[in-house]
């Protein structure tokens, strides 16, 4: 038998750096 | 002044990294399209999408970096970013993109064009929460 590995799963969003500040309006 | 880059890129850049879109849906890295993050970042509630246009490509005092500015969404805001030159941004259209190109997929067998002034980078901001 083999044991299944688990694969890590990355979020979409992990890939897209944050260059903005929130913008208030 | 611009963050200090990371000694070392994240895991989730190595080529066959499995990526989860905001519907669920699972993507190799390497096959991330444009759509796939602006159709994520729609049904997110915190997250949009900006344009982020490369102004600048500036070599650094840290070996290896490079540090990059932004103009950022429909404000410009002026962002500068320091990054290993290998560091993948994906840019609208063509996908991933780093300063040297070689590098990036030498470390993560990522392939990659190369990032150039005037290129448009997909990158994040928080929606404004009323």
């Amino acid at each position: 038998n083999v044991e299944p590995r688990s694969v890590p799963v990355f979020p979409w969003h992990s890939l897209v750096p944050f260059l903005a500040p929130t913008q208030s309006d | 002044a611009p963050l200090s880059p990371s000694s070392t890129l994240p895991p989730y850049f190595m080529k066959g990294s499995i990526i989860q879109l905001a519907d669920g849906e699972l993507k190799r890295v390497e096959d991330l399209r444009t759509e796939d993050f602006l159709q994520s970042a729609e049904v997110s509630r915190e997250l949009k999408i900006d344009s982020s246009t490369v102004e600048r490509i500036d070599s650094s005092k840290t070996p290896d970096a490079v540090i990059i500015q932004f103009s950022v969404g429909e404000h410009k805001a002026q962002v500068c970013v320091e990054v290993l030159v290998e560091y993948p941004f994906f840019v609208f259209g063509q996908g991933w993109s780093s300063c040297c190109p070689d590098r990036t997929t030498q470390l993560l067998a990522l392939s990659c064009a190369k990032l150039s002034v005037g290129d448009v980078c997909i990158s994040l901001t928080l929606k404004s929460l009323r």
